[in-house]
């Protein structure tokens, strides 16, 4: 993870924020959940906490908006750069901004909450049946208002579920006009107008009065969407208009033709030919939820992360089921500190007999004997916060901690302990690091200024860190990542060593720094090791696992994923 | 009305200000996203590979300097708009 410059963050807990405005592609009650859930990603982790207030200046302001938005960094049209936010602080900073020429949706597709009907408020389900046809977007069939309506079920003949779809002629959002529909037609600046236009705007944004006279009332309110409104092109948020015409042929549905991104597109009004209006179609859409959620962890002091899975990695990728990364968790930890986790769950009742704390009195009281052996917490790797080395030898995984180690199995957490002499007698109690050359297979360990070479049975030591052409300065080796060819490095923090195995000597050139050539993991690691070819650093009670092309591919925790702990 | 000569292709409006050529998409890329300065001169092909290998390396990609097909394919992914380095 990184932080801003000066690690900027916020100098209280209590968070504030409010959203300025809505998204045409999105009913304002699903991207007020988005937006409250994409904060509870954060305040679930952390002790902070996020309060919307609807009068004075939050700490986060949020808004949507199209190209040049009111700062000096505009947006660009569909696609491409999704949303920006500013590093904590007053003013503008802090502030999220969402580009509205983008199809905001949950990232599955056009999101489509009904009103009125049968169904309170549920979403709509495409496609559904009715009267025998399947429908995959809102229709008027059936009705003689102009009003769209959906199925909430896969079978409206059958369950007879619906609701009433995001049109203008249901609701306006945002403006003056209390919601209310629009009123057609209305008349601004003594023009007559029949559908939602941008007319007297520079924000595109499609408005309509809702009264019959703007001029006289000035009553108006943005048109939402509808579930076939088109994105980009030049008539952003105009429905598409079935069947259209292009070069001559007819479409009666959404086309590629002409296009080299086969992109689907399509007229909004009857004829390309003749009016050339288009724009794209409804497509999967951008999560709202994902994208505010990494763009709040701007606001709260979180930069960009190079960890691909992480949330703040820059691109934007849909997943299904999120779970905040633990790259993300530690940066948002270092900043805020850890929160206080979820309310404990109260032990069950132990079938263990308690001791009596005054032994003088018999019991009388029966216990059951007793089937659950206790575990000695030295003993129990899952109760170890950090260990001392960690190191795979003749391909299994090795843990070593306070004069003993264990083996992970096929499956699950290791279960017992082995002492450290009982199969390396030679070995102190506390090793730093250990490795196995793979050419030789012999087996390295390294406590303090010390090292041990094991051959099978035979042990060559302790010989001292000079041997290998270590100053005097470097206390310890923590960690070691070997090669197939010879060599291995030796790491000790923010410094490393290439050591080549056979001379038994450090190569010229070296030490280097780590955070040079070992980007994106943490330089202060006190557990360097291969695992399965992968390098792994460890810190605190994370792991940053990096490929061989030194590229960090996943930071997890030691205990759950390394250890298999419950 | 039909025209006579059918293009096989269409450019759309908004296609004009994405008709920029690879090299010229990568260069604005880099500078908006603060791997490469503003400044051009006689060190562009230099500072060119110098920011895409900046930008490879901290997207997690191949470190090759050159604008290869998965680079592009990063370049024109949809992303975050906050500057991956400086301020």
């Amino acid at each position: 993870f990184q932080t801003f410059e000066g690690d900027l963050k916020w100098d209280h807990n209590d968070i504030t924020y409010k959203i300025l405005n809505y998204s045409p592609d999105i009913d304002p009650e699903v991207t007020d959940d988005a937006f409250a859930r994409a904060f509870k990603v954060w305040s679930d982790v952390t002790p902070l906490t996020f309060t919307r207030i609807y009068d004075g200046e939050p700490d986060i302001n949020i808004l949507f908006g199209s190209d040049n938005h009111g700062d000096p960094y505009p947006f660009d049209g569909k696609d491409g750069l999704l949303a920006h936010a500013y590093p904590p602080g007053e003013g503008v900073q802090g502030d999220a901004h969402f580009d509205d020429d983008e199809n905001w949706t949950l990232g599955t597709g056009v999101v489509v909450k009904t009103r009125f009907g049968n169904a309170e408020g549920a979403l709509c389900h495409f496609p559904f049946v009715f009267e025998g046809q399947t429908y995959n977007s809102c229709t008027s069939a059936g009705r003689s208002d102009g009003h769209i309506w959906c199925s909430t079920t896969a079978n409206f003949d059958e369950d007879k579920k619906y609701g009433f779809c995001p049109s203008e002629l249901l609701y306006t959002y945002d403006g003056n006009g209390n919601g209310e529909p629009c009123v057609f037609p209305f008349i601004f600046d003594g023009e007559s107008y029949s559908s939602c236009t941008k007319e007297g705007r520079s924000d595109g944004y499609r408005w309509c009065s809702t009264t019959a006279s703007y001029d006289k009332d000035r009553k108006y309110g943005f048109c939402p969407n509808r579930d076939t409104s088109v994105t980009g092109g030049n008539a952003q948020g105009d429905p598409c208009v079935f069947p259209f015409t292009f070069l001559g042929k007819t479409y009666r549905q959404c086309t590629s033709d002409g296009r080299d991104d086969k992109k689907l597109w399509c007229a909004t009004t009857s004829s390309y030919d003749q009016d050339r209006k288009w724009g794209f179609c409804p497509d999967q859409g951008y999560s709202l939820f994902l994208v505010a959620a990494h763009e709040f962890g701007h606001a709260l002091g979180l930069e960009h992360s190079s960890v691909q899975d992480a949330l703040m990695y820059p691109m934007y990728k849909y997943v299904k089921d999120f779970e905040l990364h633990p790259d993300d968790i530690s940066g948002i930890q270092y900043l805020y500190g850890a929160g206080t986790g979820p309310q404990p769950t109260p032990p069950k009742p132990s079938k263990k007999p308690v001791p009596a704390t005054t032994p003088s009195t018999p019991s009388t009281t029966t216990t059951t004997s007793t089937t659950t052996a206790s575990v000695d917490p030295a003993q129990d790797p899952c109760k170890v916060k950090v260990f001392d080395a960690i190191a795979e030898i003749q391909g299994v995984l090795h843990f070593f901690k306070d004069g003993v180690y264990w083996k992970l199995p096929a499956m699950g957490p290791p279960k017992t302990s082995i002492p450290i002499s009982e199969t390396w007698p030679a070995l102190p109690s506390n090793i730093d690091t250990v490795f196995q050359d793979p050419q030789s297979k012999k087996i390295f360990f390294f406590s303090g200024r010390k090292f041990w070479q094991y051959t099978g049975n035979t042990v060559l030591g302790p010989r001292s860190l000079d041997k290998l052409g270590l100053d005097k300065d470097v206390d310890k080796i923590l960690g070691a990542v070997t090669r197939n060819n010879g060599k291995v490095l030796l790491f000790n923090g923010e410094r490393y060593w290439r050591l080549d195995v056979k001379s038994q000597t450090v190569d010229k050139g070296y030490p280097r720094n780590t955070d040079e050539d070992f980007a994106g993991v943490p330089s202060d690691s006190h557990d360097v090791f291969v695992y399965q070819g992968k390098y792994y650093f460890c810190q605190d009670f994370f792991f940053w696992r990096m490929t061989w092309r030194k590229q960090v591919e996943k930071v997890g925790y030691v205990k759950y994923d390394l250890v298999r702990c419950p | 009305p039909t025209t006579n000569h059918k293009p096989l292709s269409v450019i759309f409006p908004s296609d004009i200000r994405s008709n920029l050529s690879d090299l010229e998409t990568a260069e604005k890329y880099l500078v908006r996203y603060g791997y490469m300065p503003l400044a051009h001169g006689e060190t562009t092909q230099v500072s060119l590979r110098r920011s895409l290998t900046m930008m490879q390396k901290k997207m997690g990609l191949k470190e090759t300097g050159q604008l290869d097909a998965e680079t592009l394919k990063t370049i024109n992914s949809p992303r975050c708009g906050v500057p991956d380095v400086g301020k």
